[in-house]
């Protein structure tokens, strides 16, 4: 059984690409084999495995200019292989900045990914899709194809305001979509030392207490340094602070504490 | 004669808003009249002005239904007041975020922000424009609207990488538009402990040798702090190292050493 989480926040630099990478990477260690898919135009994931989101000529664009009996065969064609071993990437392509503007009132588009990926289901035991930082039809694709959310909110005033922002939109999406969307907030870049750092997770605890990970992912400079070698933290260095801190979640997401 | 400069890179988290309004507040300083737009549909402007982009009746949105008859109407109706004396502000609001589908393939949308704030330049001496984390109309408007351009960038290898691809996107609107656009590269969150900031600014320098501003801001808690009171840094603590940072920044624009 596929099991496919998006990552997802509206807000800007609050580690989306950075929490899907280490999630898959220590996914990776535990020998499941991972796919990781780049909804975001930008292709900052593409980008981490060193591949060039202006010139690849396949990507998740392909996808959605495809008709639907021919999906299984585009989305092979477009696979591609990571740094790491056992985990492979569905890259991102500049050109999807168009998708919102070609398909936006089209009626079907909304599904594209969730069939793409079940096509997969007998190559892959785990996908991680990451979002682009804007709500428009790449965001809603990967909201219908998941079955779980992670909320990644740095921890300060604005990220707070913002994930508010953020909850009023997923309901809307939620109630729009068969079954359940179930979600877990996880603070990241948290700086212990700041006092705004303390109380914006005193507050996150108490707005969200059911839906916010234990685990916390502290402000380490060594992301930067794995992100610079086109490795996962979670598999260049596991005993790193913020690579031991991906492995909890990991433990918690997996024992889906937050099953409502 | 207004001068307007747009704040903008596809890279999420790199400081843009940051960096809006704590120019603007350095600006108000020196007694000019200043107006801050923000065309983000996630609204970190205008939440940092505690408005609430989710339930604003009046926004940007409006300009983009508008007849062009009304645009200086419309305008006017939408601007509001914020917690600095001197500093006014167009509010973003979430509906925003429809505007590419509904009016990507319609002509004659990409100049709407140009237009609307021509009809102010008895009101306000300088303009400075927070763009989403994305290359949609909202950004195009921004770029046609603009005449100085500021690209606030991460020191570390993967933004390095997204600059070079928001240069290419650049050079292409940059030929489709009347006129030149000029643009300042401003190295920011800049941490000079760690040898992969280091590294990147120097990349940065050689890369980007006459479009980089001397002037660096540094990694400052600070800025969240004032994030968390609804002030600009630069009007909150001017001698904080974050804030002299962009009175440095401020200066360097106002020379327009990259005058090319
Ligand atoms: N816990 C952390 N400690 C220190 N740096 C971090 C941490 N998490 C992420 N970073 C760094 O912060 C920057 C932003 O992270 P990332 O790109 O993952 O955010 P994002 O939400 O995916 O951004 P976007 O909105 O552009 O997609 C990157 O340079 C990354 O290396
Ligand atoms: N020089 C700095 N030092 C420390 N923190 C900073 C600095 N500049 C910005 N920040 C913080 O980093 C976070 C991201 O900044 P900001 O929101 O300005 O980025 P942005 O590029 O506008 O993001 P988005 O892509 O969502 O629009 C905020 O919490 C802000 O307070
Ligand atoms: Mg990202
Ligand atoms: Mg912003």
């Amino acid at each position: 059984m596929l099991k496919i989480w998006a990552v997802a926040n509206q807000k800007g630099g609050v580690g989306k690409t950075t929490t899907a990478v280490n999630l898959a990477g220590q996914l990776v260690r535990e020998q499941q084999r991972v796919l990781l898919v780049d909804m975001d135009p930008h292709g900052s994931m593409t980008a981490y495995f060193r591949q060039d989101p202006d010139t690849l000529e396949k990507s998740i664009y392909q996808l959605f200019q495809a008709p639907a009996v021919n999906l299984k065969q585009i989305t092979e064609s477009i696979l591609l292989p990571t740094s790491v071993n056992g985990l492979s990437l569905l890259p991102a392509s500049t050109a999807m900045v168009t998708i919102d503007r070609q398909l936006g009132a089209q009626k079907g588009k909304g599904l594209v990914i969730k069939q793409a990926l079940h096509t997969q289901s007998d190559r892959f035991d785990h996908v991680l899709i990451d979002c682009p930082p804007l709500l428009g039809i790449l965001m809603v694709n990967a909201l219908a194809a998941c079955e779980h959310l992670v909320l990644p909110v740095q921890t300060e005033y604005l990220a707070l305001k913002g994930l508010e922002r953020m909850m009023h939109t997923l309901e809307m999406i939620i109630k729009s979509r068969k079954g359940q969307l179930d979600y877990t907030i996880v603070a990241t870049m948290f700086d212990r030392r700041t006092r705004a750092a303390l109380d914006s997770l005193e507050m996150l605890r108490q707005l969200y207490r059911d839906y916010l990970a234990e685990a916390i992912i502290p402000i380490d400079t060594q992301f930067r340094e794995a992100s610079s070698r086109g490795q996962p933290l979670t598999t260049m260095q596991p005993k790193a602070r913020g690579a031991l801190a991906y492995v909890d979640l990991l433990k918690e997401l997996q024992q889906n504490k937050q099953n409502h």
